[in-house]
């Protein structure tokens, strides 16, 4: 899964998701890449965040919108990346999978869990020629 | 922000990341254009086999697509779900959000929806996918994602019905005993 956020230079944020799911899933399933507040969710007002991992776990939690909401009550995009992922954690302490999470800002930050170091790609006036950053996981 | 304009993704798919910073910082697109052509590339070049045809197939050795996106000042959304036969899975999401009133379409109805949009049917099966749909059967279909039916979803590859209550009774009682 590829999930994406864009914020433009009039501070216009988008957010999307492209994906072919899991391997040999049974036919007619869908994942959370397409599932609003899922695999993805934004809003102008506060910032987008965006997901990939095990989706049949993680659009049970919506951390997508999760982030967003947390950011929008003040946290920091590592602070509301983080509690998306822990919220998922504390019931799937098995499962696999990342967030990233954007202020309109342009402040962001990823967290993980089940993952070796997630990877993620940034383009933005800090990283004009672009930088693969990873994290940690939680 | 000093942080503007900006384009991040999931994993290091680094030419969808460029694209979609080249569009917003030197093209000056909205950040809508940007989500779709830097998804875009990744459809385009099966980053990682996990975005785009040829990846992924499910117990049919079918490879079919799903794609969302999401404008944060409007609020509209568009996307599709199990997408079969088109390629350009974010671009079929973005015309969802722009022709319809609607947010997600799914399966087999998405690609007549996307063949009225223009898009063209293709075959999204590559021997890539089919061998692995191949190596995923010779392997008795494991792994897979059933439960709770028969023959045994870990040991036997499908078609597959629901245990009946006689199989549950003797589950009980073979696996919950002292």
């Amino acid at each position: 899964t590829i999930s994406m956020v864009a914020i433009d230079r009039h501070g216009h944020v988008a957010v999307g998701t492209s994906s072919n799911g899991a391997n040999h899933k049974i036919p007619g399933r869908v994942g959370d890449a397409p599932l609003v507040g899922a695999g993805g969710y934004a809003d102008g007002t506060v910032g987008a965040a965006a997901c990939t991992g095990d989706g049949d776990v993680m659009m049970r939690f919506l951390p997508s919108f999760l982030a967003v909401e947390e950011m929008r009550r003040g946290s920091s995009p590592e602070d509301a990346a983080k509690t998306a992922i822990s919220r998922i954690a504390q019931y799937y302490p098995t499962f696999s999978g990342a967030i990233i999470a954007v202020n309109i800002r342009g402040e962001y930050a990823a967290s993980c869990h089940g993952l070796d170091n997630f990877p993620y790609s940034v383009h933005s006036p800090l990283h004009p020629s672009g930088v693969v950053l990873r994290v940690p996981c939680v | 922000g000093v942080g503007l304009p900006i384009a991040i993704n999931t994993w290091p798919f680094t030419n969808a990341t460029a694209t979609a910073w080249n569009a917003v910082y030197r093209r000056n697109l909205s950040a809508i254009d940007a989500v779709e052509l830097g998804c875009s590339v990744c459809e385009r070049e099966q980053c990682d086999l996990t975005v785009g045809y040829g990846g992924s197939p499910d117990e049919d050795g079918e490879t079919t697509l799903d794609a969302f996106i999401m404008d944060g000042v409007t609020m509209n959304v568009g996307a599709v779900g199990a997408l079969r036969g088109v390629k350009s899975a974010i671009s079929v999401a973005r015309r969802v959000l722009e022709h319809t009133q609607h947010s997600i379409l799914v399966g087999e109805l998405a690609t007549q929806f996307a063949l009225q949009m223009g898009f063209q049917v293709e075959n999204l099966t590559t021997p890539q996918s089919r061998e692995m749909w191949q190596s995923w059967r010779t392997n008795s279909c494991q792994p897979n994602y059933w439960m709770g039916v028969e023959p045994d979803p870990r040991q036997q590859c499908g078609p597959y019905q629901p245990l009946s209550s006689t199989s549950d009774r003797f589950s009980q009682a073979e696996y919950s005993h002292d």
